[in-house]
């Protein structure tokens, strides 16, 4: 299966 | 005070194109600099960064940053006011929680004012890295718009692969499997038509296929766009609107659990 991560998992807080 | 004029107020319009099918309501933060937007889909996995710079506007004044909250189906609404070959002047006081727009024809034979509440949106920044992309892609942004619209009535997911010879979309579905592959192009005249593939290293990557359609909606904004992309990282899909500013989307990649 394949999952998908949110965005904020990728970016984090500035 | 906030004010600002756009000549070619249909920009606002096709920028919304853009935006509205993604996020219903979202943060437009004012600076002197520029007016810019940044949010995310109602499932968090795409990310939309908006930014139009002050000297894009005919008149631009901005006393003080300000975060100014609309819903944008309610601004859709509103734009529909305008005729695409309006003026357009935003207006938005300090002291007031509602902003204005006033749309006029070119011929200054027609004005209107419209006033809409603004509203407080709970939003979170994030901090988006300045990445080096392992490829870089341009294209016209017609082409890309076909290609994931067709692609999309084959199958859900797409799987973008980069190599030296080009850009590689592939779906499958009930129907079948699907690959369209753009080689790079630089022989036609107008430079908007070329594709161009600047590539560090070959990359694969699988995405939800609906996402790229809603990006597509920005097609109006630009003749050319580009998609970057780094080993498991989100894709960026740009949209530059010349000198006045930009519309990225960043979308999650999907990962082999």
């Amino acid at each position: 299966a394949m999952k998908q991560r949110s965005i904020a998992s990728f970016f984090g807080s500035p | 005070m906030f004010e600002a004029k756009l000549i070619q107020g249909n920009l606002i319009k096709k920028i919304m194109e853009g935006l509205k099918d993604l996020v219903t309501e979202a943060n437009f933060d004012l600076s002197p600099g520029g007016v810019s937007l940044q949010a995310m889909d109602s499932s968090h996995v795409a990310l939309v960064a908006l930014m139009l710079r002050g000297d894009a506007f005919e008149n631009y004044r901005c006393d003080r940053p300000r975060s100014i909250g609309m819903n944008l189906v309610n601004l859709s609404k509103v734009l529909k006011c305008a005729g695409n070959d309006d003026t357009m002047t935003l207006k938005a006081d300090d002291t007031q929680n509602n902003i204005t727009l006033v749309f006029e024809s070119q011929a200054e034979d027609k004005y209107a004012e419209v006033q809409m509440e603004l509203m407080d949106i709970d939003s979170e920044h994030l901090g988006i890295p300045d990445n080096t992309y392992d490829a870089i892609v341009k294209m016209p942004s017609a082409q890309f718009s076909q290609i994931v619209k067709d692609l999309s009535s084959i199958g859900d997911t797409v799987t973008v692969s980069v190599t030296k010879d080009g850009i590689t979309f592939s779906t499958s579905g009930d129907v079948g499997t699907a690959h369209i592959t753009c080689k790079q192009n630089t022989s036609m005249e107008k430079e908007a038509d070329h594709t161009t593939v600047n590539l560090e290293h070959p990359v694969t990557l699988t995405f939800a296929l609906r996402y790229f359609v809603t990006f597509a909606k920005s097609t109006s904004l630009s003749h050319q766009m580009s998609i970057s992309l780094s080993k498991e990282l989100p894709v960026m899909v740009e949209y530059a609107m010349g000198d006045m500013g930009h519309i990225r989307f960043y979308l999650a990649p999907k990962i082999d659990d």
